[in-house]
């Protein structure tokens, strides 16, 4: 399991230095472990620099740019280790309009190989969808779906 | 293993029958606050085999079966079922010859709790065995909560090793 | 200061039962002391309620209700307790338009007793705003101040 | 004690001097993803005397001075001041002769950091005596970080006791 960790976490490293630029239209991000000698306990580190920017402890990034570096990460894994659906409760909350788009756009791409269920209040979000569910309580305390568009 | 279709009956908010299917691509999900989205959330982790309430927002399992409103009484029993598509066969192989695989859940107010495959009883070992390997799971990168998203950086190294330790 | 934090909190909870139900357009909430007995140790319970729903354990309350709850609270807190200012670092963020538009008025009303400085990316609560703040980075990584409405 | 003024320089994004007047009533701050909004925040915490430099986001105090960028090199000191009006006679006895009241606060690379009222040298005593008893202070219910609002709702209910004790 030591080599199966060592090559998923190079491969999934890889990755992310492409999905971050992405995101962020430029920069630079990587991953390192705690401890190289010792594979099977070592934490991983997370190195994130926006375009521009000097590179800082990733506790100082703004709170939008936290939800860009995680998401980057967790598509990084998804393309490696695709799996068949990816569900998303208000991840865009935090998001500026450029970088909804950027994440939108990223998502349809990412949709070829998975489905993704969105939850989300952005409108650009719910255009982007192929398919859209509304949820009411018109009678309130009772959970109703309304399919809105198919 | 698409998702085809879910359907929750007695989970949380959902005191009446409702089902949505997913066809392939990007389903939005939309609604008030309180209307109940991340419930159908916690209705797909549940299904999938979660055991601890806290990360179902409750304290004890009893709490996601429906307990009453303004206008309903409370219901006694909570059933999830999830529909996937076997059309790639990714399935383990006692499951190859059927193109779609259903699996669900039920919790009575008495504690007891149910699963099956393709309606027929099974254990929770069973769906768990199910997934391994596919990435579906309960604790997997595939399913980010509201107001989770930054749950990876601000975790300390060696909390996010489980993530990659998954993928591997 | 028993005596003290006694009527304070009796103060709160009194106002706590008119601010929520402003918020929420009905429903209920109260305070609860968890051991009335000794009030210098004792906890403090929140109990809220939604417009036609069961009282429930506020764990499985949404994410925007519990936002709401919140700051339906620490308005009561103000209104008992003024500070000269309030500062908000994008609270409306898990909000949907309805909520926003009541939350949007309450601020109105509570900048009467003190000055409320609002950070924000949704466009209903800028223009609420007397006065707008644009802080732009066209030099990466360099904060600069423009003056939006005054 | 209404805030009519904030200048910052040096600290965390802002490398030049930039002053923000605030008028009564509400004031908006915006701007796209990482510009600095939160800064902001951070800067007013600092100058009411915040001690933690994890409160700050940072892992020491010396992470809130300006640190470079792509076309700027760090700077060596970091410097806010908060300027409030005192015409209601709100403060303390002894600055009752003062229709404003400036606070700053320095820091530099070295470590060492001072504290000012009205420009002249004082101690952080004396910046948290000038402020008990009106409710502003670093840890008081009149600053919401960013993603924190639902803090109290989460929080076990001996935590949320310092909140009511601090109104008291
Ligand atoms: N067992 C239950 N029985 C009845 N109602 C329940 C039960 N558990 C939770 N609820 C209700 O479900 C509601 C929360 O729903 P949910 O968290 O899905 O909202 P949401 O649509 O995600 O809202 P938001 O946009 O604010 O995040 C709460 O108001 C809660 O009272
Ligand atoms: N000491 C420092 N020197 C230079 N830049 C710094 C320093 N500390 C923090 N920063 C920068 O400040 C930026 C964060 O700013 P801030 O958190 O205020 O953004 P924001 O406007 O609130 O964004 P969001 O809308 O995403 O919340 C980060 O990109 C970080 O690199
Ligand atoms: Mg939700
Ligand atoms: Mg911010």
């Amino acid at each position: 399991t030591r080599e199966r960790f060592r090559t998923t976490f190079d491969e999934i490293n890889a990755k992310f230095q492409e999905t971050f630029p992405r995101f962020f239209n430029g920069g630079r991000a990587e991953l390192r472990l705690t401890d190289d000698s010792d594979i099977l306990e070592a934490g991983v580190e997370i190195a994130a620099q926006p375009p521009g920017k000097r590179l800082q402890n990733i506790s100082l990034l703004s709170g939008g740019e936290k939800a860009l570096t995680a998401t980057a990460l967790i598509f990084a894994i998804f393309l490696i280790k695709p799996s068949p659906f990816c569900l998303l409760d208000e991840v865009d909350a935090p998001l500026d309009d450029a970088n909804i788009d950027r994440f939108n756009l990223f998502v349809r791409d990412m949709s070829k190989i998975s489905q993704f269920l969105l939850i989300t209040h952005n409108k650009k979000t719910m255009e982007m969808a192929d398919s859209l569910y509304g949820i009411t309580m018109q009678e309130p305390g009772v959970s109703k779906v309304i399919t809105l568009k198919f | 293993m698409k998702i085809k279709k879910l359907t929750i009956h007695g989970f949380k908010s959902f005191v009446d029958k409702v089902a949505l299917q997913f066809p392939s691509g990007t389903s939005g999900i939309i609604g008030p606050n309180g209307c109940g989205k991340s419930n159908i959330v916690d209705a797909i982790r549940w299904v999938l085999g979660e055991q601890n309430a806290r990360h179902l927002r409750g304290k004890q399992m009893e709490d996601i079966i429906f307990n009453g409103s303004e206008s309903r009484k409370p219901l006694g029993m909570a059933e999830v079922v999830l529909t996937f598509s076997n059309e790639e066969g990714l399935a383990p192989a006692h499951f190859a010859n059927f193109s779609e695989i259903e699996i669900s859940r039920r919790l009575y107010r008495s504690g007891e709790s149910e699963y099956y495959i393709n309606r027929v009883q099974s254990r929770l070992r069973d769906i768990v065995d199910l997934f391994t390997d596919t990435g579906i799971g309960t604790r997997a990168y595939s399913i980010i909560e509201q107001g989770q998203v930054g749950w990876l950086i601000s975790a300390k190294p060696e909390d996010r090793r489980s993530v990659f330790e998954e993928a591997a």
